[in-house]
């Protein structure tokens, strides 16, 4: 999908790109993000992880990637997370971000149309995109730099889904790429005393909300440490859960 | 305390200035940094809150306050809580965050140290300063910007606390101004059913790493609804707890 103008490396024929897109930092985007690809890899799709989210190297982490980025005959080879998906993370390029300087919209977009262009991904069924966080001119010009083929929402409970519904449609209209649903991250903790579902943050609006806009509800995930252990171990494609299996189903 | 260099507004006296910490963004450092700042008050003191965390106003949305700056005869007139918190916020001076501009180290504390000297603050016994999250030098600049009295730090379960207390206290040092101590937030999740202390992001380890690195553990905050619920409202000072008024003893 998306303009006949965009190439792609030598060998490399990419399937269904997919942005995944939240309100705001700190909602667990890139985790989810990570737990998307590696279940769709699980289920036996060949899959890219482009990480253009400036704000933090979440994803390199949650998949144990470090500073190598090779060059072949063809282009830049991504790195290969253990569990083999292909990643192309702008946090390995990027200076540190000690010097305080922030990329703007067109200067990332530039680069990821350089990374989706350039890279020798080679045959993938899917390429993830983990956009940086909100709703602003930056995801949406990184969007409008490649062909996408749908666009995957993630808010915690504290978040008003329905502005960021709203604002993610707006930009999903003039990209001409679906909303595919929403994913509610942190929903809930569950008690491992008694089983209780309990809400920390607030009350889960996010399915009310996704139905009365009119996108699918892909699903709640709970506030989980094990997520957050095996990401800071870089195992996060390790992580398998009904609800991650339900936000594919 | 500080260099006699700094001046204050006409009729200003400021106590005892306190500087609250992260090594990340997303631990609630404003949340705890306005929890710290109510129960001051709530024991009787004068409390003013100079919001430097220009990443978002979170300090403004907690405390309900809107974009109304007043001039007086003796310099700018803070902005007050309707419980009698007196605030002055970075982010009533910025643009808009969508610009994507990003203030530098030396503008933000060249803000801040005016912000210091000529607002009216009146007298006031402790003035609480939310710093930007993170240990760069944008937080270090601000903190040489003003006389500081100590620095008290923010972290979560997920946090390398240890990393986080060797920077802070590195930059203590340089300030000559004291580590107050390690407040543990979104420590656990109370189980409203059978009341089980649930560890949703990792074991807690603050403590025994504050114990380690001689700096007094000033206690846990659970992650609590009724936190987030309150901070959305505008009502964040409301909030009371056993955990906040051990942080203070
Ligand atoms: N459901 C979850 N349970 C526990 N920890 C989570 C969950 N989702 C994300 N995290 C953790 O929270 C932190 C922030 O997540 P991240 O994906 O970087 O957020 P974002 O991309 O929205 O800024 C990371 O340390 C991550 O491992
Ligand atoms: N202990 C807590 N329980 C529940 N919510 C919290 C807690 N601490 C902070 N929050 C919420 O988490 C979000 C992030 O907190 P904030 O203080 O803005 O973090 P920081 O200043 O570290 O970036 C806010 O919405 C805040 O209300
Ligand atoms: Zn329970």
């Amino acid at each position: 999908a998306g303009p006949p103008s965009f190439s792609t490396a030598t060998g490399t024929k990419i399937g269904k790109t997919l942005a995944v897109m939240s309100g705001k930092g700190g909602v667990g985007k890139s985790a989810v993000a990570t737990l998307i690809a590696a279940e769709l890899h699980r289920r036996g799709s060949k899959v890219g992880v482009l990480d253009a989210d400036i704000t933090g190297p979440s994803i390199p982490r949650g998949l144990g990637i470090t500073g190598r980025i090779t060059v072949g005959p063809d282009g830049v080879i991504p790195a290969e997370s253990s569990g083999g998906l292909k990643v192309m993370s702008m946090n390995l390029v990027l200076p540190s971000e000690d010097d305080a300087v922030i990329w703007r919209g067109p200067l990332v977009s530039g680069a990821v149309k350089q990374f989706y262009e350039e890279c020798a991904w080679g045959e993938l069924d899917y390429l993830v995109i983990d956009l940086p966080p909100g709703t602003s001119d930056v995801p949406l010009t990184i969007m409008q730099s490649i062909p996408l083929d749908g666009i995957i929402l993630v808010t915690s409970p504290q978040q008003l889904a329905g502005v960021i519904v709203a604002k993610a449609r707006k930009m999903a209209a003039s990209l001409n790429a679906p909303v595919l649903g929403l994913v509610e991250n942190m929903s809930f903790v569950t008690c491992p005393s008694c089983g209780e579902k309990v809400t920390p943050f607030a009350e889960s609006h996010g399915e009310e909300i996704a139905v009365a806009m009119d996108i699918p509800f892909l699903g709640r995930l709970p506030l989980d440490p094990e997520i957050s252990r095996l990401a800071d171990a870089g195992k996060l494609e390790e992580y398998r859960s009904e609800a991650v299996a339900e936000v594919l189903d």
